[in-house]
């Protein structure tokens, strides 16, 4: 399986549709502070199916919407979709390339779609079982892990190994 | 289900210390469990020593040495079970020059098997990438993504040509 | 006692909210009790907003732009009785090129009452300073610190003459 | 008041006894990770008068002596002294420079000096009152403050408030 590309639209500062493409090798994101790449792998994360809004930095998973800023208005959904390609079938389902969306609203409810039909959240949580994919694997480390894994209050570093299992 | 768990942290254990030794070039560092007949409860135990140095509470370490320290657990966890992928956040900023060097060479060991996504603001780590992506926000407060641009494109000291 | 505590309080708010503007290049940032009444057990509420964009919990802020926020509450603090000294310990770590030039301008505004004393990896960061301590470690584990060297000394890239 | 020089010896990985010259201007501290550098901000702190051993990253204070490398023995007890000019009479003593000392030993007692004779902690605390001198005098940034400080759980802030007034 390889990531092939991102997709977000009104998810945090990504008023507008963009698109990243994916890469053999090792990709660099760079940009100034506050630019939009921590939001980048916050939206990894949230379409593989995180649950905890304090995951991406929010309290209420509606956070993630793009509030507005000074030059434009809010919007009313918050949507990302990661496509992989399956050509190893790592994914238990028979497409060449597979699509993960997901999609918030106002009320904080998310809509999930495998290859644009709609289904479960448990769908894609099952899709990824065991493939190291999903929103538990450890394929997002940022650097508030590194206190929590070092934490001296164990359970911190008890509930990390908890989530890789 | 304890099975599963003890298996599991055998092999993180090994991940953690082969990690460990190499990104501090030696060393040691161990992990084990507080209390091995009760593993879904126990606390899990963690320590490390660079090379040279006396073995002493993980919270004596250095920036740096932490970070280390930890990216190896982290690692060595992920390497259980290893995605298609793996996204690191800025895990480079508190590093020198030298364990900036380390750590790519990490990447580059895995970087076969496993698509590194590296955010940073390090120039050495982003010569090191086969490809870069720029988020820039030229509207205030809107993100938006421009273009790629291979390592040759850039000039000696990482910046854009 | 609590009227100490509100005189440093105002102080503290208007040093936060005029370095805040000045790291930030404009943007607006606030300070408040959650509740005014009760001024020794209350909550203290805080609020920061980058030039452009929309007022915004504090976790949402990216990495720098936290750094930013919480230096120029910690240094409002400070502000208020100043030591003859501050000791910065790797404060520029998250910070890009832009942000850690207005760190620079923010400590030279203030080096003529202030000794300060900057730990840091950062070239820029270095090349600014006005003296120049390395520490190595030559035998495994024992520190020294080796020679002071004048920002004339290095060359343009930061490294040592 | 002006800091003129810091001294350690036997303290945390300051094995020998080593000085630092404080100038006029912004001072950069360099080196490698894990060569030193913090433990010379943690020194400051210390000889200030710090009194919780989680300030300078430890559980007891006898842990910020110098305990041994591989090829090294421990030693009994680490010291720190900070002599600062006085011409100003900020320090309401009569002296034109003043040094400030500081002793630990194996069993976690310090001992205090001003000018070489012994004193008490509160000799010091009372010495540095008022003056931004003094532990807790925010004179000593590092980044782990910065979580603290935009800390969420505002018990953390309302600590930190509490320290500086
Ligand atoms: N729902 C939202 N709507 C609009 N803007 C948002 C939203 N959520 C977060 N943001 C903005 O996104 C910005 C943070 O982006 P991000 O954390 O990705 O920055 P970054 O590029 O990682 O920066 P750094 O290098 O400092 O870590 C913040 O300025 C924040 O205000
Ligand atoms: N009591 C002690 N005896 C001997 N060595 C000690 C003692 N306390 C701490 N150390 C050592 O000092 C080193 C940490 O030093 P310090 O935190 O000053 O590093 P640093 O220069 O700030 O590095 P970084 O750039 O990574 O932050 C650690 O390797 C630690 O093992
Ligand atoms: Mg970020
Ligand atoms: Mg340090």
């Amino acid at each position: 399986m390889k990531l092939k590309a991102l997709r977000l639209h009104g998810f945090k500062s990504f008023a507008d549709a963009t698109e990243v493409q994916f890469h053999d090798g090792i990709t660099a994101v760079v940009g100034p502070n506050g630019c939009g790449k921590s939001n980048i792998s916050d939206a990894i994360r949230w379409v593989l199916g995180e649950q905890r809004p304090s995951a991406i930095r929010g309290g209420k998973m509606e956070e993630a919407i793009f509030q507005g800023s000074l030059g434009r208005r809010p919007v009313n959904r918050g949507a990302v979709s990661l496509t992989v390609s399956n050509e190893d079938r790592l994914l238990p389902i028979a497409f060449q390339e597979v699509e993960l969306g997901r999609t918030v609203y106002r009320d904080g409810g998310s809509e999930y779609t495998i290859n644009r039909s709609a289904c479960r959240l448990r769908d894609v949580v099952d899709l990824c079982r065991d493939t190291g994919l999903g929103a538990n694997a450890y394929s997002v480390i940022e650097s508030r892990m590194i206190d929590a894994i070092l934490s001296d209050r164990a359970e911190e570093r008890r509930a990390m190994f908890e989530e890789a299992s | 289900a304890t099975g599963l768990f003890f298996d599991t942290f055998d092999q993180i254990r090994a991940n953690f210390q082969q990690t460990f030794e190499r990104l501090f070039q030696g060393g040691e560092a161990d992990l084990w469990l507080a209390d091995p007949d009760d593993p879904l409860e126990s606390q899990i135990e963690i320590h490390a020593s660079p090379r040279g140095k006396k073995t002493q509470r993980i919270d004596l370490l250095s920036g740096g040495e932490r970070a280390l320290t930890a990216l190896s657990l982290l690692f060595g966890i992920y390497l259980v079970k290893p995605s298609p992928f793996c996204v690191l956040d800025e895990v480079d900023a508190p590093l020198d020059e030298s364990n900036i060097e380390r750590f790519i060479r990490l990447l580059q060991e895995f970087k076969a098997d496993t698509q590194f996504v590296v955010i940073t603001h390090n120039p050495r780590t982003i010569e090191a990438a086969d490809w870069i992506y720029g988020v820039t926000m030229e509207e205030p407060g809107v993100s938006n993504i421009v273009g790629v641009r291979l390592e040759d494109a850039l000039d000696v000291s990482g910046n854009a040509a």
